[in-house]
């Protein structure tokens, strides 16, 4: 019951969004975080055919339907987390890369992973003076359910802070910067265990690019849409 | 991950060489003077992966994580950027039928680079942190045979470490939008040539008429996560030069274990 169809044209030497008809599931398989239940996975698959031609490409990534909220606690200013309106303990540990000269492999983060979900932990900090992971990463995240806080790259002692202080305005191209981010968040937005982009380490980007991350990166208003039974509202996950 | 199923990744078969080194320029290496074997100053490459990378699997340079051998590494404020400036260089077939099109995807260059394509050249912009995806339909080899030479530049502020060290050393490197521990930090010593280099995945990929781009899947919930919708949004490129009539599905397959799937 999960395949749809959609007829369209597309005009020539042209670029179009589109946006499927939401497709409904009743009851699925919820994705949580190691030791809070099963790391359920869905293969979406998306094809074009163009007429007269045939298959012209196909897509396919592994989807986890699950719920993250979190929020600064007024009580403790610690940030509180929930999966699919669970509140989660969150045991997390820190993470800067696999390789200093970046040899990264899948062996290599399925091994590291694991080895984090062995030690019972449900959370993975990435560092921000390390890399924007793979995706190889996270599938890894994925399967193992640990949920990944990704952070951009500004750190305190190279931005703003430090003795002597250095580069109080961030890098010199803030454009550049917000161009990798874009580009950064098209490449791992699908992974359900991606759980919070995070400004930078010890420190808040500059006034522009925070702003620009916190718009871009905000919840959608369209999925801000209360049920025809008004019974809930409905968040984007 | 994301599976482009016309995915052909090239991750063998690379030579790479310091580019003061090398006396042909990107045009001739890929149209009359294609280095043919790794012989000097032609070696292997680790693509993906950085100069030093490549260095350390030579022998070039001591393995820097054992002992003090860091220090027997002359660090890029020294030698200067074109010490670290490298080639990197692959051959790779792909023969187009009619309406399809290839495109060369880089997923992570650091900082920049010059990409020559059978004696085409296609500047790729900075930053370390953005894929690349160039069109190379029109400059592949009818017989299918092509040659790729990559030209890759250093951070444009690699900075100088100071003698006491210290977390990022000089800062500099925190100019550019690049991964900053490189200039050292109180886990690790400096990175020498500041991971320069085709540090992410290469591939190819074939499509028709009609290209799928970033796709974005997202859930939303109601009833107590009895009821869910899946929203998906995707962009399509159509690089032909009439209007393609399509049908575009979506199929989504229940994953049990390990490639078991529930259809």
């Amino acid at each position: 019951e999960h395949v749809e169809t959609q007829y369209l044209s597309v005009p020539a030497n042209s670029r179009v969004q589109y946006t499927f008809p939401e497709l409904f599931f009743y009851k699925p398989n919820l994705w949580w975080p190691n030791g809070m239940g099963k790391q359920s996975l869905y293969n979406v698959i998306i094809n074009i055919d163009v007429k007269e031609y045939g298959e012209s490409d196909s897509w396919s990534h592994l989807f986890g339907f699950r719920k993250i909220e979190s929020h600064i606690d007024d009580a403790t200013g610690g940030r509180l987390f929930k999966v699919n309106g669970e509140p989660i303990f969150i045991r997390g540990g820190n993470w800067i890369l696999s390789d200093g000269l970046l040899r990264l492999s899948k062996k290599r983060y399925n091994a590291d992973i694991k080895f984090h979900a062995d030690m019972n932990l449900n959370m993975i900090r990435c560092w921000g003076g390390g890399l924007a992971e793979r995706p190889e990463f996270y599938h890894y995240c994925d399967y193992y359910g640990l949920l990944v806080w990704q952070e951009f790259w500004i750190t305190g002692d190279v931005d703003g802070r430090g003795d002597p202080i250095s580069n109080p305005n961030g890098p010199l191209d803030h454009d550049l910067f917000l161009f990798c981010a874009r580009d950064t968040v098209k490449l791992l937005r699908n992974h359900p265990s991606l759980a919070l982009w995070v400004g930078g380490n010890e420190q808040t980007p500059p006034d522009d690019i925070n702003t620009a991350l916190k718009n871009d990166l905000r919840l959608h208003p369209w999925f801000e849409t209360v049920d025809e039974t008004n019974k809930s509202v409905g968040h984007l996950s | 991950m994301a599976e482009q199923h016309r995915k052909t990744v090239l991750d063998s078969g690379w030579l790479a060489a310091r580019s003061t080194e090398v006396q042909f320029t990107g045009i001739q290496l890929t149209t009359t003077h294609p280095p043919t074997s790794p012989t000097s100053p032609w070696m292997q490459a680790l693509v993906p992966g950085t100069v030093l990378g490549t260095l350390v699997k030579n022998k070039v340079v001591p393995d820097p994580f054992y002992g003090l051998q860091n220090e027997d590494i002359v660090d890029i404020a020294d030698s200067g950027r074109d010490y670290y400036t490298f080639w990197f260089f692959t051959t790779f077939d792909c023969k187009l039928s009619i309406n399809q099109h290839c495109d060369l995807n880089f997923r992570g260059i650091n900082y920049y680079a010059d990409v020559y394509l059978n004696g085409h050249e296609i500047t790729l912009p900075k930053g370390m942190f953005r894929r690349h995806s160039i069109d190379v339909t029109d400059i592949l080899h009818p017989d299918g045979s092509n040659l790729l030479a990559v030209l890759v530049h250093p951070p444009d502020h690699p900075g100088r470490i100071p003698p006491e060290g210290g977390q990022g050393g000089d800062h500099e490197i925190g100019k550019d939008v690049a991964t900053q521990y490189v200039e050292g930090w109180d886990w690790i010593a400096p990175i020498r040539d500041r991971n320069t280099g085709i540090w992410d995945e290469v591939s190819i990929s074939v499509t028709g008429p009609v290209k799928i781009i970033d796709p974005h899947l997202v859930s939303s919930f109601f009833d107590n996560y009895e009821r869910a919708y899946l929203h998906t949004t995707t962009e399509l490129e159509n690089k032909s030069s009439w209007t393609a009539e399509c049908s575009l599905s979506i199929q989504v397959i229940m994953e049990l274990e390990d490639n078991i799937c529930l259809v």
